[in-house]
């Protein structure tokens, strides 16, 4: 981006571009940009190459800052949980989980507790039979909670290694949904006690600032345990998750980059800060 | 709120002088700040200031009213100027059947505003026909089919793998049963998918449709303008739909969107259920982005 000639403020601007366009957002855009400035003082940088990888390098760190305690349960199984917007991706994103245990020899059980989205149930049974998984599910409208119950409760008695539960799409401005997911997590942890051992917020990359309200939101309800930021296949950075990392420690755990089972990959730090600059 | 921010930047300017370029360029600095905090595309929010820039520069300073303010009003006009004047009625064709067509990415919201568009339509009198044309997604077809049943109106199923194939079909029924509407459901793709891209253009130049909606997430960022220019590009977009707009995401993409293809926004998602679509009102839209 910025090659070998030497930095002025025009560079900076070129960052900051980048890091705008990248969807990370103007205030932790000004904060690395800040930061990078203390380091040109420090480290003597001269030329524009090793600035925007001095750069890169400050993404990385804040990428790599997130703890995102992930429980590890005393018990099988381990309780996993999709939560996030509309149409991020939870149930493909699933269904790419459930395989990837499945083919790993583990038994894996999922539970349809999206109740509410027309064919929401056909859709995660699709995903189940493909990944050879069982399927736990109730007729339409059914108490979400109830169902996640039944799931974790008939896991919990056949010592299956991991059960993963689908949630509806939901924004966060509706009090009442989240109200609904805070109960489907007390509900879980009634079922299997420590559960959810992880709790998933799907992301979907073409999303702009207002993931950042959704992590704080979603995780008043909920302890958000990790991201998922799906659709990176398209044109979209994904860049927002730099700022979820800064400002609230949660960490990006996979990147969904396509509509296949296959197309789940755990985060790359480094590979994720390089490429918001190509 | 943006004309508080303002205020501080503008102290100075009172009662008295003229904006220039040099008095009003930390005020104008907040105004970016906040388009870019609203998803408005970088380069998009730059061509912004510099209009608001030429239209503001050499006028009076209003008496009554604080310069912030007066920025603002400017920034405002400017906003809704740009997305959108008149609103742009769903095409209606000649001879029945008119023809709708849905695209977009993944999830945008395409098939839950297909059975809204086809509630309105039916309480104005005319009768639908919703064709399930996504091949693709897991239970698609099954979706669209209780959508469809959600809102009372029939649904064209033909459980093939050739979408193509599909929408030549359901425009046929359409015509030999006397439908006034046929609304395609296409599946959600990536702009740079050329064979999928390739595969509306098909189905565009076979049932020639009188309306191409691009559907699109009102949480989406800066990639709004690559996803609604390549559309645009690949196909003759006719309208633009923005989903989701019951949150509380700025809709930046709005701008960004009319900035790049001049496509008019037509209607607004506000909702999950059948009868949760607004007509795009453009100077709401603009005092939502800047926030
Ligand atoms: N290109 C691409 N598409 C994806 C990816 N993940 C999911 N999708 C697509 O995005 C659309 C929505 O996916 P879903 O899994 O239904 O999303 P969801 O979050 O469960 O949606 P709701 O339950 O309705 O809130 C589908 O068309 C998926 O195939 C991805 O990583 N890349
Ligand atoms: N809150 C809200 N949710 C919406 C709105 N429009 C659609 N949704 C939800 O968004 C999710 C995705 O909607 P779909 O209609 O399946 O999206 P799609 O574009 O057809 O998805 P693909 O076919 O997979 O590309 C579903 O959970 C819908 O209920 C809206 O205006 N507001
Ligand atoms: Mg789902
Ligand atoms: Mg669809």
């Amino acid at each position: 981006l910025t090659g070998r000639k030497k930095i002025d403020e025009e560079t900076f601007e070129d960052l900051e571009e980048a890091l705008i366009m990248g969807d990370v957002g103007v205030g932790t855009s000004e904060r690395l940009l800040d930061r990078l400035r203390e380091r040109v003082k420090k480290d003597r940088i001269e030329t524009g190459e090793v600035l925007e990888e001095a750069l890169i390098e400050e993404v990385e760190q804040i990428l790599l800052g997130g703890e995102g305690a992930v429980t590890v349960p005393e018990a099988k199984p381990r309780v996993v949980v999709m939560v996030g917007v509309n149409g991020t991706g939870k149930t493909t994103s699933l269904g790419k989980l459930a395989h990837y245990h499945a083919s790993n020899g583990e038994r894996v059980m999922v539970a349809a507790a999206d109740t509410f989205r027309a064919a929401a149930v056909d859709q995660l049974r699709v995903w189940a039979d493909r990944a050879k998984v069982e399927i736990v599910s109730n007729e339409s409208g059914a108490d979400p909670a109830a169902v996640a119950f039944d799931a974790v409760s008939s896991a919990r008695s056949r010592e299956m290694d991991v059960v993963f539960v689908d949630t509806a799409g939901r924004l966060q401005t509706k009090v009442n949904l989240m109200e609904e997911l805070r109960k489907i997590g007390r509900v879980i942890g009634k079922a299997c006690p420590g559960a959810p051992h992880e709790v998933l917020l799907v992301l979907d990359a073409t999303t702009g600032q207002n993931a950042v309200i959704q992590a704080k939101q979603f995780g008043d309800v909920i302890d958000i345990t990790g991201l998922v930021l799906t659709k990176v296949d398209g044109t979209a950075k994904g860049g927002v998750v730099v700022a979820i990392s800064d400002e609230l420690g949660i960490p990006v755990r996979y990147l969904g980059l396509g509509e296949g089972i296959d197309d789940l990959q755990p985060f790359d730090a480094k590979a994720f800060a390089e490429a918001l600059f190509k | 709120d943006l004309s508080q921010k303002l205020e501080g930047a503008f102290k100075k300017l009172r009662g008295r002088g003229v904006l220039t370029p040099e008095n009003i360029k930390e005020g104008l600095r907040e105004v970016r700040r906040a388009l870019l905090e609203a998803d408005v595309n970088f380069k998009v929010a730059k061509d912004f200031i510099k209009r608001v820039e030429e239209k503001a520069s050499g006028q009076e300073v209003l008496k009554g009213l604080n310069p912030g303010q007066q920025v603002v009003k400017i920034v405002h006009e400017e906003l809704v100027g740009l997305l959108g004047g008149e609103l742009v009625p769903l095409a209606k064709a000649d001879s029945p059947p008119t023809v709708l067509m849905v695209v977009g990415l993944q999830g945008a919201g395409k098939t839950t505003l297909c059975g809204k568009l086809a509630q309105r339509i039916k309480k104005s009198g005319r009768r639908v026909l919703l064709v399930a044309a996504d091949v693709y997604r897991p239970a698609a077809m099954d979706q669209l089919k209780v959508v469809g049943e959600g809102v009372g109106v029939e649904v064209f199923i033909q459980r093939i793998d050739d979408a193509v194939k599909i929408c030549r079909a359901g425009v046929e029924e359409a015509n030999n049963r006397g439908f006034d509407v046929v609304i395609l459901d296409t599946a959600g793709r990536l702009h740079i998918d050329d064979e999928l891209m390739g595969e509306l253009q098909q189905i565009e130049s076979d049932v020639k449709p009188h309306e191409t909606l691009l559907v699109v997430d009102g949480l989406t960022g800066q990639d709004a303008v690559n996803v609604a220019e390549s559309f645009n590009e690949k196909l003759g977009l006719t309208g633009a739909v923005l989903t989701k707009m019951d949150g509380d995401a700025r809709g930046g993409a709005a701008l960004s969107m009319r900035h790049v293809t001049g496509v008019p926004i037509k209607f607004v998602g506000v909702g999950e259920k059948s009868d949760a679509l607004e007509e795009f009102h453009p100077d709401r839209m603009a005092s939502r982005i800047l926030g």
